[in-house]
């Protein structure tokens, strides 16, 4: 399963719904200055694939993906990002004659807070399975963050022995 | 089970020494079991050679070549199992002139079977990828996007 | 002593307001005191304002903002008890275009007092320096020095 | 006090004496290719300021900081590296009427190690007081150390205050 599409609303730099589309065979780059949202975009990513900690994506709490407001705008009541991945056959649930699947997350300022799979209301735990199926994880080798590369050199034998167990 | 990590194991050590060299020109590595007798347990290392250069630890080595020995470690295991999207953010930050260079062709190649989603402030990055999106804040304190496509992809 | 610190911490503190803004166009800083009634014992925070962005917390920043107000805080630090040299290995990695130059112009006006050493791999920070010194390692694994004189100096 | 002089040998990846000359009124730049000793430069000036941790230098041992020999040439039996500085009258001590103090320090394999300040041998201790006095440390916030530019936002309140107390 390959990533298709992400579409991000009301998550932290971004108040305005924003598209990014991910051509097949193509390699895409993101750049802009500093502070123009280019991580912001990777946290989305791992915000839908199920991060629970705040902390790891720079927040106090969770409320803080948020869009907080800026000079002219107030803050946003929700945040919203979906995945859609380009389902190539691979899954064997109930979601594998879909051409397309998308995977939603939502928070609300109240707390209230929703996964969506194809536009449907699911728990947690499905987006999990559903993603470890393709591959996928929200925290796992194939998403490097800023400042984090350098890390598998100092992890220790039994870390590296865990990533080879990720990986079988 | 036994069989499954070793067989895992193996395969990422293949693609590991395959592509070490081909991110540092004249470099060479392995990944290693620690107790070959043991593989349900046995730890994971990995050895490295560098030009003219008698490796002492691992801890010596140059942010660089951390850099570049952490970013073979992801790429041989994405490359066993791959994931919908690899993200990588900023990981050409330590790189010198050449080792960008290999760095994008790799990333180029890799391309072709998965998808990979580069941030960078590098101009030599810049000028592998497809399709660069640029993002502003013309408005300040809002991400705002403009993709700049770059190549004709089929 | 209490008149020292209070001193000291004020002195650092103009300069950090002073050079916040040099470093990023458009933002704004102060340091400050968490306890005022209690000098002897109370920590210190820094407060910053970046254009249209209404800041929730610090760990939220970018890389390069949070590399950029730590540097504001070294170099204000410095200016007022310097040391014989200044090093800074690579601090630029993580800086934009316009943020090096902000960077490159601060440091030059810096270094006719003070003497700063500086490690990079940034076109615009190289071309910034009086004095380039190359490394290379011709004979593998051996360091060796090749000074190249960018500018006259008086 | 501003640093003149850095000659450097046998330490790392220098095995040959070399030497660094360092302009009054200018900024001096370092550039090469990853892994060509632009480093182990700022490991030598915090080595000979002092610096006890091998770990910090990112060593096992302090034997480590010692050339290990390449695929030409045998490993060095002693580092070496020497720190000129212009004095430009502020000390007030013994060295104040010299016109250069110059700071060294040796490492034999055998685990002798010396330090010396104009080329007398002196103890850590005297050399800790000089440099302290030039108001240089081998922790100090002015050796900025490569990856570690971030650390200072996001150190605590105590550690900020800390900073502060230094440059009192
Ligand atoms: N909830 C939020 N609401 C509004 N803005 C936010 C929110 N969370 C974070 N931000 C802003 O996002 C900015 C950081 O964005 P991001 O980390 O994506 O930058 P970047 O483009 O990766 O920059 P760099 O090149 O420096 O790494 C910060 O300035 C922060 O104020
Ligand atoms: N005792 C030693 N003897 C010989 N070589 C050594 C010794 N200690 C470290 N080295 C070598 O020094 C190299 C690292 O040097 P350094 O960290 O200065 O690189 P650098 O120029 O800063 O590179 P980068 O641009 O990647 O940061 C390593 O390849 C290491 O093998
Ligand atoms: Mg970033
Ligand atoms: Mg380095």
């Amino acid at each position: 399963m390959r990533l298709k599409r992400l579409e991000i609303q009301g998550f932290k730099s971004f108040p305005e719904k924003t598209v990014f589309k991910f051509q097949e065979d193509g390699l895409t780059g993101v750049v802009g200055p500093n502070g123009c949202g280019k991580s912001n975009i990777v946290d989305a990513v791992r915000w839908t694939l199920g991060e629970q900690s705040a902390k790891l994506l720079r927040g106090q709490a969770m409320e803080d993906v948020i869009f907080n407001g800026s000079d002219r705008r107030k803050a946003a009541g929700m945040a919203e990002v979906t995945l859609t991945f380009e389902n190539d056959g691979s899954l064997e649930n109930q979601w594998r004659d879909y051409g397309e699947i998308s995977v939603s997350r939502r928070l609300f300022r109240t707390g209230e807070s929703d996964y969506l799979i194809n536009g449907v209301e699911c728990r947690l735990k499905d987006v999990r399975e559903l993603i470890a199926d393709a591959g996928g994880s929200s925290r796992g080798y194939s998403i490097v963050e800023q400042g984090r590369v350098s890390l598998m050199v100092n992890s220790k034998p039994e870390e590296k022995r865990a990533l080879i167990e990720e990986a079988a | 089970s036994k069989e499954r990590f070793v067989a895992t194991f193996e395969e990422v050590s293949r693609n590991f020494s395959e592509l070490f060299p081909r991110l540092i020109n004249g470099g060479s590595a392995e990944m290693v079991l620690l107790d070959e007798s043991d593989p349900l347990n046995t730890g994971v290392d990995i050895h490295v050679r560098l030009p003219g250069k008698r490796l002492r630890n691992m801890q010596l080595l140059s942010g660089g070549e951390k850099a570049i020995i952490s970013l073979t470690m992801i790429l041989s295991l994405f490359l066993v199992k791959p994931s919908p999207v690899c993200i990588l953010d900023e990981v050409d930050a330590p790189l010198d002139d050449e080792n960008l260079g290999n760095f994008a062709q790799i990333i180029r190649e890799m391309s072709s079977s998965f998808q990979f989603l580069i941030i960078t402030h590098n101009k030599l990055t810049m000028e592998a990828v497809d399709v660069l999106y640029g993002i502003t804040m013309r408005e300040p304190g809002v991400s705002q996007v403009v993709s700049v496509r770059l190549k004709d992809v089929a």
